[in-house]
């Protein structure tokens, strides 16, 4: 976790691709 | 320092990518066992031991990546072999081993020397610092790869039955596009990791910088595509829970506009600093090793906008579900359960409340690291 906060500017680009995904499967989940 | 080039050549040719494989591998169990733990659930308790099995699996797993990433980490910085393997140290030692040579007291008097050795130790040091951000990077491409093949068998499978119109795909398709872009982002990021160490070991001239400033700025392009259409589906999503009133339409326009427009221009003014070496006004303290906002005013100003853009839409959707909420307790009474279209509304506030902390942090970090 602490590589993770220490480098978002790696893990933005995937950030932003994981959140409409995860919401999409969330909705379709619920 | 012949040794600690051995030792660097390892790690670049066999221990690195292993790590990166298990990276990716941890990426997609942090994503298929909490989801297939609760189908496994959902469907009948009798699976709870099977399901207990799988969270000690990832577990265990969870915890030897997390180890090897130490060992790695320990390694390159040399405290495994009793040493510091920064340069200005690897300077200070090669030069209390000359003076003890010659019998002279030199030792403080601290230059690179002149060997090829130490211009690739540089240059293997400069791998090293994208290696993190590209673990990380890595494990969240394995979540996201297994995110978008649970996204895309969920859209087969409905468009088998029921899809009202070509409209409905409209969704699935940014989410495809926008997946395929952190793929080739991955990609390049794991360009710009690969190059260094091949330039290390073939002692070719520092011509390596040109190279990897391209791979940097193609970096920045895939990544503030993604951004802005991640700020669009935020934005499209404001609108159809307000079912297109004509002053959010309004400003979710103007703050789409101004985003790609923001976006633009940081494209521009970085490849002028990195292409041109252009003087431009820099924030000198941001601790981004791939550069994104953080280095000018314009990259700021877009960064904090997109999270003014998350913001914003994240709390007017929210409103909506607890105008939402009100009128089904006062038409229904207070102990009326909760309608599809609130549980929806709902888990969008939460889910935008997570990214909106996400980005918050992220804008923390143009100006202080996050941990220590």
């Amino acid at each position: 976790l602490v590589t993770a906060v220490d480098h978002l500017d790696g893990a933005m680009a995937q950030l932003t691709s994981i959140y409409p995904l995860a919401v999409f499967i969330l909705i379709a989940l619920d | 320092a012949q040794v600690l080039e051995l030792v660097f050549r390892s790690a670049a040719s066999s221990t690195i990518p292993t790590l990166l494989l298990e990276s990716f591998m941890m990426g997609v169990l942090l994503a298929f066992i909490p989801i297939g733990s609760y189908l496994l659930y959902v469907k009948s308790r009798s699976y709870m031991p099977f399901v207990s099995i799988l969270w000690m699996v990832l577990v265990t797993m969870l915890t030897h990546w997390a180890l090897s990433l130490r060992d790695l980490e320990s390694t390159l910085a040399g405290r495994s072999m009793g040493f510091s393997t920064s340069l200005i140290d690897l300077a200070h030692a090669a030069n209390a081993s000359k003076a003890a040579a010659h019998g002279e007291h030199r030792a403080h008097h601290a230059h690179l020397g002149d060997g090829a050795v130490f211009g690739s130790v540089f240059v293997f040091g400069q791998a090293w610092r994208h290696l993190l951000p590209l673990v990380t990077e890595t494990v969240l491409f394995g979540f996201a790869s297994s995110l978008f093949a649970i996204a895309a068998y969920i859209v087969v499978r409905r468009s088998c039955s029921h899809w009202r119109s070509r409209f409905d795909l409209i969704i699935p398709a940014m989410v495809s596009l926008m997946y395929t872009l952190s793929l080739i982002h991955w990609a390049i990021a794991l360009r710009c990791f690969t190059v260094l160490p091949k330039y290390a070991m073939s002692g070719a001239p520092l011509s390596f910088q040109t190279h990897i400033k391209g791979l940097d700025i193609s970096l920045l392009i895939v990544f503030s595509l993604n951004a802005v259409m991640s700020d669009s589906i935020v934005l499209w999503r404001m609108c159809v829970v307000w079912e297109r009133t004509s002053s959010v339409r309004m400003i979710g326009a103007v703050l789409l506009i101004a985003t790609l427009g923001l976006n633009i221009a940081n494209i521009v003014v970085l490849h002028r600093i990195m292409v041109y070496t252009r003087w431009f006004p820099r924030n000198s303290r941001d601790s981004e090793i791939i550069t994104t906002y953080g280095l000018t005013p314009v990259g700021l100003a877009a960064a904090f906008l997109s999270l003014a853009t998350n913001l914003f839409a994240t709390v007017l959707v929210g409103t909506k579900a607890w105008i939402h909420r009100r009128q089904v307790s006062h038409q229904f009474g207070p102990k009326t359960r909760r309608t599809l279209a609130g549980r929806v509304m709902e888990l969008l506030v939460e889910s935008g409340v997570v990214y909106t902390a996400i980005w918050l942090l992220y804008c923390i970090s143009f100006f202080r690291q996050i941990t220590t």
